[in-house]
């Protein structure tokens, strides 16, 4: 039978539910493995931020589209938790064996990361089902033009957590490395997302860009000081 | 199996990317 829209886009949402059916939403043992090798246990502190943003995109996720969709929200929420923990585990096992270490204290402690790769995760799970096509509007690629209207494209998710632009940014990558099965038409939206950001999104008022710009070209000050993130 | 171009040619890890290496 002919392949259409309605077609492919089922079968992007099977293929994905399909793949996270065995992830579970709790940290696989192999992850948990590598949160007792830490030096600071970052468990607790996973679940305190999954609970605190999980609220936030629900909230987020109903007042865009409606109140009756905030189970729909929670659904998405969850099917993005069990990505986040799949593919955090893969990029963990690929920095073992790169870096010949078991402890990612540092990494695994380090909010922004889990914020990010939450957050692209959930943009995977949004993408896969077509979420823009709650609500009409947001950003036209054919013009560049934004409208006044709310919905779920991104970089709406970068508002939900108030997440840098430029941290969603440097999980893209690792992320697509990490999660082989991504579909062809998910990886050419992580694309278009990274475009984005590199094209516009990243250069507006308020950018934490422009203070790395700054540090990175007093030099020589920048590095006396405590070492900042270059 | 896609056509993802990986342009961070500087960076070999996650942890490099968030300074946690």
């Amino acid at each position: 039978p002919p392949q259409t829209p309605i077609k492919a886009a089922m079968a992007s949402i099977q293929q994905l539910r399909g793949d996270l059916v065995s992830s579970g939403d709790q940290p696989s043992t192999t992850l948990a493995t590598y949160f007792k090798n830490c030096t600071i246990d970052p468990t607790q502190g996973m679940l305190k931020r999954l609970e605190m943003l999980g609220q936030t995109f629900s909230q987020r996720f109903s007042q865009a589209v409606g109140p009756r969709f905030i189970i729909i929200g929670k659904q998405r929420f969850t099917l993005g938790v069990r990505l986040y923990y799949k593919v955090m585990e893969e990029m963990l096992k690929s920095e073992e064996k790169r870096l010949s270490v078991q402890n990612f204290s540092k990494l695994l402690n380090d909010s922004t990361f889990h914020t990010s790769l939450l957050a692209c995760a959930l943009e995977v799970v949004m993408a896969t089902y077509g979420e823009s096509s709650f609500k009409a509007g947001g950003y036209n690629q054919a013009n560049g033009s934004e409208t006044a209207e709310t919905d779920l494209c991104f970089p709406w998710i970068l508002d939900v957590f108030s997440l840098a632009a430029f941290d969603f940014y440097k999980v893209i990558e690792s992320f697509i490395k990490a999660e082989p099965t991504l579909s062809k038409d998910i990886v050419k939206h992580l694309e278009t997302c990274e475009n984005l950001i590199m094209e516009k999104i990243a250069w507006r008022t308020g950018s934490v860009l422009f203070e790395l710009l700054k540090q990175e070209h007093e030099g020589g000050a920048a590095e006396q000081a405590e070492a900042p993130a270059s | 199996s896609h056509d993802y171009h990986f342009g961070l040619e500087d960076h070999e890890g996650i942890s490099e990317l968030f300074d946690c290496e």
